[in-house]
């Protein structure tokens, strides 16, 4: 699983 | 950040200004689909909710706020303000066959089973979708005015140029997001033929139009 600053693209 | 992704979301930017210019200006929505605009307004909704809660930059901040407000006054001017200009009898996709089966696939196929994850996988599915009632109302139509095709092929860059922002991450920074990337596939693939018919037509300076 990613870790939460992958969610940085819009 | 990195080049492609700075301009796919500029170019995704260009996009929905672009459409809500060419509604204001004309005080027309003819040939613009409703239904897809809620989509595009439901994706942005369900994506941005992190909007206050997790700060990553002004960049991102501030574009999240913009797509948002920008899609919401686009949906108003269709429903409200130029109501009469919309063309419901040929925006007749059924939302529902995109927003159910999509909902239930993020609940079934996401990274992590939380509602912030369920909802951005929701929107992710989704936009790779929303477009599709209004190519159909263009092959309804079987024409589409300049300014809409270039707003969708603006549109359909956005994406395109994201799929190699995705491969110059995953080779620079070892990072990729399947979802993110198959969603983006599928989404970049069905406006495969209208780019064939953007290239082909409207880069000539012909009208778009489908062979009827």
């Amino acid at each position: 699983p990613l870790d939460e600053e992958a969610k940085d693209e819009l | 950040m990195n080049i492609f992704r700075l301009v796919g979301d500029l170019s995704h930017l260009l996009a929905i200004l672009l459409l809500l210019w060419k509604i204001w200006k004309t005080r027309s929505c003819a040939g613009v689909s409703g239904k897809s605009q809620i989509m595009f307004g439901l994706v942005y909704i369900t994506r941005y909710l992190d909007l206050f809660t997790n700060f990553i930059s002004i960049y991102n901040t501030t574009m999240k706020a913009i797509f948002i407000a920008v899609a919401i006054a686009t949906i108003y001017l269709i429903y409200f303000k130029f109501k009469a200009t919309y063309d419901s009898n040929h925006d007749t996709f059924r939302m529902e066959f995109l927003i159910v089966p999509v909902g239930g696939l993020a609940f079934l196929v996401n990274h992590d089973f939380t509602a912030l994850e369920i909802l951005w996988t929701f929107s992710i599915y989704l936009e790779s979708v929303a477009i599709l009632p209004q190519l159909f109302m263009i092959s309804k139509t079987g024409e589409a005015e300049t300014i809409t095709s270039h707003y969708l092929f603006a549109l359909g860059s956005y994406r395109a140029l994201y799929i190699v922002n995705w491969v110059y991450r995953y080779y620079f920074e070892g990072f990729f997001d399947l979802i993110a990337i198959v969603a983006g596939c599928v989404q970049t693939i069905l406006y495969c033929d209208f780019f064939y018919l953007y290239v082909t037509k409207v880069m000539h300076g012909k009208k778009l139009s489908l062979p009827a």
